[in-house]
This record gives structure tokens, sequence and C-alpha cells, in this order.
């Protein structure tokens, strides 16, 4: 089973 | 003042259609260099980045920096009344809180414009790192909303797995499974029809359907669609605006659990 990750993990708040 | 005048009023129309049951609200920045957007939808998983440029405009005005915080189903509400051959004039004085879009259809005979509320908004800008990608695959947009479609049927998740022969797109579930491979195009006569593979390194991801099937609301946009592909980061779809532009959606892979 996959598992849906969040944008936040992969960019950083500027 | 802001003015921005676009003869090809129609990719208004298709740009709003695109993001707008994505995102229900977002700031589009104005500067001289153009108009820029970037917001992410609700649960964080996705994110649409816009840019049109200056120069892709008929007239483009902005004598100072621009902020406009709009609610997007209102602004695509008002954008449908403008005819599809319509040119389309966006307009804001520097403390609006207002926007003013006129309508003109090509003859001149018809001059249409409204006003809309304009909201406040707070959103965080995220930096998207410069990226070399492990894989770019560009094919027909008609042809990758078709198989995010098809594969719907089967399942919530689709697997793109890219090599240099092509790509190969798959899904399952209950009642079975399905695989949809695209090869690399022999011959490039048609570049709108091409499929070309761009590979660095093989690449095999986990992407919900959901919103690859939001994305492909964008497909009127452009005959091609880019998708760019590593391990084990975000999705990069990304529609041309004619001369103006892109529309990028940025997608969160799905991993094993």
């Amino acid at each position: 089973k996959s598992k849906q990750t969040s944008l936040m993990s992969f960019f950083k708040k500027k | 003042m802001f003015e921005a005048r676009l003869v090809q009023g129609s990719l208004w129309k298709k740009l709003l259609e695109s993001i707008k049951d994505l995102l229900n609200e977002a700031i589009f920045d104005c500067s001289s260099t153009g108009i820029t957007l970037q917001a992410m939808d609700s649960s964080h998983v996705s994110l649409v980045s816009i840019s049109m440029n200056s120069d892709g405009f008929d007239t483009y005005r902005c004598d100072r920096n621009l902020s406009m915080g709009i609610h997007l189903p209102s602004l695509s509400k008002i954008m449908k009344c403008a005819g599809n051959d319509d040119i389309i004039t966006m307009k804001a004085t520097d403390d609006a809180d207002t926007v003013s879009l006129v309508f003109e259809s090509q003859n001149n005979e018809k001059v249409s414009d409204y006003e809309m509320k304009l909201i406040d908004l707070d959103t965080e800008h995220l930096g998207i790192p410069e990226t070399e990608y492990s894989c770019v695959v560009k094919m027909p947009s008609s042809e990758f909303q078709r198989i995010c479609r098809d594969l719907s049927q089967l399942g919530d998740s689709v697997v793109i797995a890219c090599t240099k022969e092509g790509v190969k797109f798959s899904a399952s579930g209950e009642l079975g499974t399905g695989n949809i491979k695209l090869c690399q195009s022999a011959s490039t006569d048609k570049e709108e029809e091409a499929v070309v593979v761009d590979m660095n390194e093989a690449v095999c991801l986990t992407f919900a359907l959901r919103y690859l099937n939001f994305f492909a609301k964008a497909t009127p946009l452009s005959a091609q669609v880019q998708l760019s592909m590593s391990k084990d980061v975000p999705l990069v779809v990304e529609y041309k605006i004619s001369e103006l532009g892109f529309l990028r959606f940025y997608l969160a892979p799905k991993i094993e659990d």
C-alpha cells in the first residue's frame, strides 16, 4: 500500500 | 496602474478552467515583467505555478507591483461571460480592492466590462529548487488526458515507469490491472503528435490519478504536455501557454508505506 506524501516535505517555505 | 490586454482572450478562459477545480483562491502577482501565480491545493499535495510574460501580452503596463487575491470560481464565472474570440483586458488601480475585466468582440461592436472584488489572502510561497530531472517526457496532451481518465477506471494510483524506449502507465485495483505503453516516436514529422523521452536514468514513480485528472483540465491550453520526473521528488506536469509562458503543476509522489 502506498502513502501520499506532502509537498511540504520537498519544498521549503520562502 | 495595472493593465494587461490579451487579444487571444480565450487563453485566460482556458487557464481559469484549468485551475479552478484544484484551487479555490490564489494571489496573482503582477510586476513589470509579467503575471505569476503560485498556490497549493488545500491538502498540500499539489502546487500550481503560472508564469505569463509581459511580452506575451498585446499591451502590458504595471507601474507598481500588485498582489491581487482572487476567488478563482468567481473569476472563472466572469471569464465565462467572455466570448471565445473576445479580446480580454484586466485592469486595476494601485490600491484597488477590485479588478476590472473588459471583453471586446473582434469587430469592436460589443464591449462588456465587469468588476470583481479582490480578497485578502495570506499565502506562503514555496521555494522550488532547480532540478535536473532523470526523465523528461513530451507527449500529446490529449493522450495524457485519455490515459489518466482510462486508468482511473482501474485504480486510484498510476505507476509511471520511464525508460529510454518509452513510458509505461499502469494502474491496478479490485477489477484487475491495466498498462498503457507509449513508445518514443520514430519520426517527428508532426511535432504535436510526437512522444519524446529524454532520459538520464530510468524512473518508476507512483502518483494519485485524482490530481493528474485535475491537471489534465489544462489540455485545451497546449497540444503537448511535458512530464519531468526524478526518483522520490514531485512530478512536474507542464503546459505551455502559447507565447505567454507556462502553467506547471507539481505533484508529490506516493511512496511505499
